[in-house]
């Protein structure tokens, strides 16, 4: 059956992006065939998996306003198993005009649904989203069946993280009963840094098994990767960004084989 | 007369609230009346000034939507000179209250405005931005004389550049004449660094004089000071931040002055 995974962290810049493109391609190489959504306008998703903005014919946008067949809204990437349905600035329009629609919760998910009625399989959706609690981040809880929430260690970081947990509370209750936390990853994790080791120790003491064991070091190859419209484990295999993506797959895919 | 300037930027992460803070309070320093507004929900220029979620009985939500006298939402900072407009979680409704409004692009241009009737005078006006090209910040544009635009020394930084860059032409030729780009300010740099040195050669022979000549290096001291709910200035004045914010302070009241 299908998991789908929504990334989400209304705080900016806590590696979102990064975590969906090093994650989703990881599961790839292990022979999962897995769908990459980019829900965020900037497209940094799209981009990093090297669709070039002049080929994103259809979009996400597309995707969620069934405004053309599903099948022509997703495109393959140079990664055997990941396709993605990449994102363009039409997306910004997205929240406004679900505003008014009477399902405006479920357009995402009704999308989603289809993809198994028009025979278009896959073990994992990934949700990229953007940095906000807006209509489309919504669409993307009431879609999936878990969220990773990319938790930076910085100190504005913790700031957010009891306002996303309510807002999932509220889509657990109102939309979407089986919503439930895949895990919260602490990100850009440096050892030499006071208020990171803080951040990652508040983080397991408050909400203990709820944090992945895996941990990802803040490293530059990772920031240095999609500018090559690479993932991590293309351009530098055994980084310590790479080892640690691959083991964060590995944690994942445990809880499914063995349930 | 006041200056009313947004920071602004949709991608999340870039140093927004950072710069708020830090230049703020090195031109409160420098004895000009400053006042913040925090529109983000996340509250983190809030928080990083000292402002208790508990203290916060009015915010920038009352500010904007006239719910209580205008001197009841703007509280003091421990800096003489700079004042604050803090912000709860009950902004992230604004956005949908404000799509229902006649005039809801000036909202908080209106309200600002007040601020010349109610006697309550400063000499420069910053907006602190989510990571959103929403309400808010079209707001924030709307109601702005000029926009500062932090971009982080990244890959994925420039991409959402040009997306902000029509944004403000749109803005200036819809609902504000007079809307400038203060400066592109280069964040985060780290000359050790390829990627960083190339965003900003690519700034500087793309942008020219639009980038500010002070760059924002990346310490970790900036990243420190707020979990003391301190300025870089008073955390650590003499460190490679206190020092580049403060010299960016000058680079902007010069061009005041002069004038
Ligand atoms: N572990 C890491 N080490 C070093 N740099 C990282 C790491 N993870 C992400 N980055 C870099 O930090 C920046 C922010 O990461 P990213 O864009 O993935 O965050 P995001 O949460 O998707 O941002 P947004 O909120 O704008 O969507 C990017 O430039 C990225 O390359
Ligand atoms: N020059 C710098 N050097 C090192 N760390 C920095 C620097 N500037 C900001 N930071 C840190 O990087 C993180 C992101 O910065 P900040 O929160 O100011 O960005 P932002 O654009 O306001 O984010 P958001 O998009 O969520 O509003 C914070 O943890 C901050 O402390
Ligand atoms: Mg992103
Ligand atoms: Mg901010």
């Amino acid at each position: 059956d299908t998991r789908v995974i929504a990334i989400a962290n209304q705080k900016g810049g806590v590696g979102k992006t990064t975590t969906a493109i090093n994650l989703a391609t990881a599961l790839s190489e292990l022979g999962k065939r897995v769908l990459l959504i980019d829900l965020d306008p900037q497209g940094n998703a799209s981009t990093g998996l090297g669709r070039e903005l002049r080929d994103r014919t259809y979009s996400s946008y597309d995707f969620i306003f069934n405004r053309t067949k599903l099948a022509e809204t997703i495109s393959e990437t140079k990664y055997e198993n990941l396709d993605i349905v990449a994102s363009t600035t039409d997306l910004s329009s997205a929240d406004i005009e679900l505003y008014d629609r009477e399902r405006k919760l479920y357009q995402l998910k009704d999308s989603i649904s289809a993809l198994r009625r028009a025979e278009l399989h896959y073990d994992f959706v990934f949700i990229d989203c953007p940095p906000s609690l807006n209509l489309l981040t919504l669409n993307a809880l009431v879609a999936s069946n878990s969220i990773v929430v990319p938790l930076q260690s910085e100190f504005f970081a913790l700031e957010g993280l009891s306002q996303l947990m309510q807002t999932i509370t509220m889509i657990r209750k109102s939309s979407n009963k089986s919503l439930r936390i895949e895990g919260i990853l602490v990100t850009m994790f440096d050892a030499r840094n006071r208020i990171s080791r803080q951040v990652e120790d508040d983080a397991r003491s408050h909400l203990g098994s709820l944090v992945f064991e895996t941990r990802i070091p803040r490293s530059v190859r990772l920031s240095e990767a999609p500018s090559f419209s690479q993932s991590i484990h293309d351009y530098d295999r055994y980084s310590k960004g790479g080892q640690a993506y691959r083991k964060l797959a590995w944690e994942i895919l445990r809880r499914y084989e063995t349930s």
